[in-house]
């Protein structure tokens, strides 16, 4: 996270942080299941899967990883040696047994199916991805990080990056977002973008967006205007309860 | 009580008693008899209230009389004596006293004491024979009039009645001394007995009439007995019961009077006719449903909704089909049982949980109740859910995470 701020316990508590096999995170979206970017979870074993909840700080060695049952990467997410499209980022984590919800450890609601993602909406990311602190890059961090960043524009999404010299894609399931010197950054990945943002005091939240891609952060220094990529999740809901009724 | 008879007189007498002499005599007669005295003679000092000399009789400790002074004989015989007796059973207790002086002689007083029978028959209080009573000495005994029987509470005389007709398929039953006035304290029971593929049918005469209060209560009564059932009370004076068919082989008739009124009663001649069935309505209907099927005839039998055939475990059949036997049975006969939903199996360890589980009714449109077990939880849904038809419950509520809203951690320094 670019330009955010560490936060408490218990104020992100539908973050989940994901180690290992791939660093990234996820968000609790009930007392069995998480959801993340597919490119964190695609192709790995669900025996690999490191994941953490109801925690701020990766260095806590007392707290055991949630036993994942299954993974579901979505059927249309398409994975290449050189990746130029991330439509359709999304996975679903299903845990062996149900967690036991706390003040430190509780979901994030889902939107509504068409509720839309508007042009300059505030909402919060939030991860232990990449951080520009004390005049230093660092590919994680400690404490969990947040920052609040506006929605952009379709024409502002569309101008996409291009990494490693290919034309990236942008499509309606992904919305893009950040602000200067504000952004999700390498190592937030299948972590959440929620609305309202955090910083409004105002609840419910919903998670609009899972961190999905963007520029390489460090490019144009940490203070240059930042765009990250987000996978809209109202696209999904459907997808999401009905696998969670088929699973059930 | 050999000693219960003999002379009682004042100390000195015929002579004269003395000053400060006294007499404390007391008889106790048995059971049924009394104690009497019968004064021949009294000659005391006479004062105010006789408060110099004085005899004092009593009985049971009741002063019964108070006397001094001079009486002859006959005012003794007629105005005293007779009251000088003990009560059945009880003691009678003379005392006689003289004062310090006398200012003349006095021969004082002399009695013939003697046991006596008490006629309890002439006492209200304790003669309760209904019918006649009978004195002897020590007691008494009652006995009825022609056509009753004393009862075992050896004063009340009730009606005899009541007979075993068993084997008979046809006849006359009525009250005792029909078409007169029935007896009071009559407790009558007729048996009736055919053989089982038999029923038996009763029809009343006219000139029903049993005693009944103003209000409508029965004070005497008629009552039926069936195998399945009681009929009645009956009473009144009109009309009579509808004919009955009882359905049973064997029935009793219990007419019961109590001990006033003057009433007719009822005659009733009863005969015999093959046993039907009858429609099963218990939580159920039948199809081509008629007042009564006979012998052979089939029909299907479908439990209200809500209800199963109890025929096997776990045979959650509504239906079934019977038929009707001689004996004016159905067979197959099942009852109809109510639908049992049994406790939702919810999982010892799951968030939604029964409230009270152990009072919660899980019968046929029943409601159980819920709740969460967490504050992290929200109940989606009503709280309660009902027990329908098909033994199942209708959709439960759900148990919800509580989603988007982190707990505002304290700020207080």
């Amino acid at each position: 996270i670019l330009g955010g701020k560490a936060a408490m316990l218990g104020e992100i508590p539908w973050q989940l942080l994901i180690t290992e096999p791939n660093f990234g995170a996820a968000s609790l979206i009930s007392d069995q299941w998480a959801v993340t970017a597919a490119h964190v979870v695609n192709g790995v074993a669900k025996e690999s899967i490191k994941l953490y909840g109801g925690l701020i700080d990766t260095t806590r060695t007392d707290v055991s990883p949630i036993p994942v049952e299954k993974v579901i990467v979505h059927s249309s997410y398409r994975e290449a040696l050189i990746q130029t499209n991330y439509n359709n980022d999304i996975a679903l984590i299903k845990f062996r047994s149900k967690v036991k919800l706390g003040p430190n450890l509780l979901p994030i609601c889902l939107p509504e199916v068409n509720r839309g993602v508007m042009e300059g909406e505030q909402g919060t990311a939030s991860g232990w991805g990449a951080s520009f602190q004390d005049n230093k890059w660092h590919r994680t961090t400690d404490i969990l990080q947040h920052v609040d960043i506006p929605v952009m524009s379709l024409t502002e999404c569309r101008k996409t990056p291009r990494l490693s010299n290919k034309a990236m894609t942008f499509t309606n399931n992904m919305f893009c977002a950040g602000g200067k010197g504000r952004d999700s950054c390498k190592g937030d990945s299948g972590g959440p973008f929620v609305s309202p943002m955090l910083s409004s005091g105002v609840g419910p939240h919903y998670l609009i967006g899972i961190v999905s891609w963007g520029s390489p952060c460090g490019k144009g220094g940490a203070t240059g205007d930042k765009k990250g990529y987000y996978t809209k999740v109202e696209n999904y809901v459907s997808w999401i309860n009905e696998i969670k009724k088929n699973e059930t | 009580y050999s000693t219960l008879l003999g002379w009682v007189e004042s100390p000195g007498y015929p002579k004269g008693y003395l000053p400060h002499t006294s007499l404390n005599w007391t008889r106790c007669a048995p059971k049924g008899q009394t104690v009497s005295i019968r004064l021949i003679h009294l000659d005391l000092e006479n004062s105010q209230d006789c408060e110099n000399d004085a005899v004092k009789i009593s009985s049971n400790g009741n002063l019964i009389a108070l006397l001094c002074g001079e009486r002859d004989y006959e005012e003794l015989h007629e105005t005293v004596n007779p009251l000088l007796f003990s009560s059945p059973g009880g003691c009678l207790t003379l005392l006689f006293h003289s004062d310090y002086s006398n200012t003349k002689r006095h021969t004082g007083f002399r009695g013939f004491y003697t046991l006596q029978d008490f006629n309890e028959c002439e006492d209200e209080e304790i003669n309760k024979c209904t019918h006649f009573c009978h004195n002897f000495i020590g007691g008494y005994r009652c006995s009825c009039r022609h056509g009753y029987h004393l009862d075992e509470d050896k004063h009340t005389c009730a009606g005899d009645c009541g007979e075993n007709l068993s084997g008979l398929k046809r006849g006359q039953i009525s009250s005792p001394f029909w078409p007169g006035e029935y007896a009071e304290n009559a407790n009558c029971k007729y048996t009736l007995s055919v053989e089982d593929h038999l029923q038996l049918e009763l029809h009343f005469s006219e000139g029903f009439d049993v005693e009944q209060s103003p209000e409508g209560d029965c004070m005497d009564e008629l009552r039926i007995e069936t195998h399945s059932e009681t009929l009645g009370p009956f009473c009144g004076n009109k009309p009579p019961p509808p004919p009955l068919l009882t359905h049973s082989s064997h029935v009793q008739i219990h007419f019961i009077s109590d001990g006033s009124g003057t009433n007719k009663g009822f005659n009733l001649h009863f005969r015999t006719r093959d046993k039907v069935c009858r429609p099963l309505t218990s939580n159920s209907n039948m199809t081509l449903l008629k007042q009564e099927y006979h012998r052979g005839e089939s029909a299907t039998v479908t439990c209200d909704l809500g209800y199963v055939v109890d025929s096997a475990p776990g045979n959650l059949s509504r239906q079934y089909s019977t038929t009707c036997q001689s004996n004016g049975v159905w067979a197959p006969l099942y009852a109809c049982e109510i639908v049992d939903c049994g406790r939702p199996n919810l999982g010892h360890d799951s968030i939604l949980q029964l409230v009270n589980p152990e009072d919660q009714n899980t019968k046929y449109g029943s409601q159980i109740q819920f709740y969460c077990t967490s504050n992290f939880y929200t109940l989606e849904g009503h709280d309660t859910s009902t027990c329908k038809a098909d033994g199942e419950w209708t959709l439960m509520p759900k148990c919800n995470e509580v989603c988007g809203m982190p707990e505002t951690s304290s700020t207080g320094r």
